[in-house]
């Protein structure tokens, strides 16, 4: 008789596409839904804006972000630095303490 | 403080290949 059917066939429309979402989440928390328009979250946006705010040439030292930025735990400014230099937007400059911001200029 | 200007150019390629 003829075939019917194909057993372990290339299926035709599975349905599960990944969604290309940035998958730039470092670190263990994922709930920052405090999103601005830029894509930051607003710890993010604080920490880069007073990084931008250092006219510094050698930048502003995670000692002094910490000082400014009293309502937020070093582990926050320290995600949020990483964050922020993975997607390029800082940078360390004489050690990794110390950072400016690309776009300042 | 050659370094400053080596990750400043590396770091403003990472944002030109981040953004979108």
């Amino acid at each position: 008789g003829k075939p019917q059917t194909m057993p372990g066939a290339r299926g035709g429309m599975t349905s599960d596409i990944t969604p290309m979402s940035r998958p730039a989440m470092g670190g263990g928390y994922a709930g920052a839904n405090d999103m601005t328009n830029n894509g930051l979250s607003a710890n993010q946006n604080q920490v880069l804006s007073l990084i931008r705010s250092c006219p510094d040439p050698q930048g502003i030292s995670i000692q002094d972000l910490k000082q400014r930025l009293s309502g937020i735990s070093l582990t926050v400014i320290k995600q949020a630095v990483e964050f922020l230099s993975n997607e390029g937007h800082i940078f360390s400059t004489i050690d990794e303490d110390h950072f400016k911001s690309t776009d300042s200029d | 403080l050659d370094r400053i200007a080596r990750n400043k150019r590396a770091a403003l390629e990472r944002l030109s290949s981040a953004q979108t």
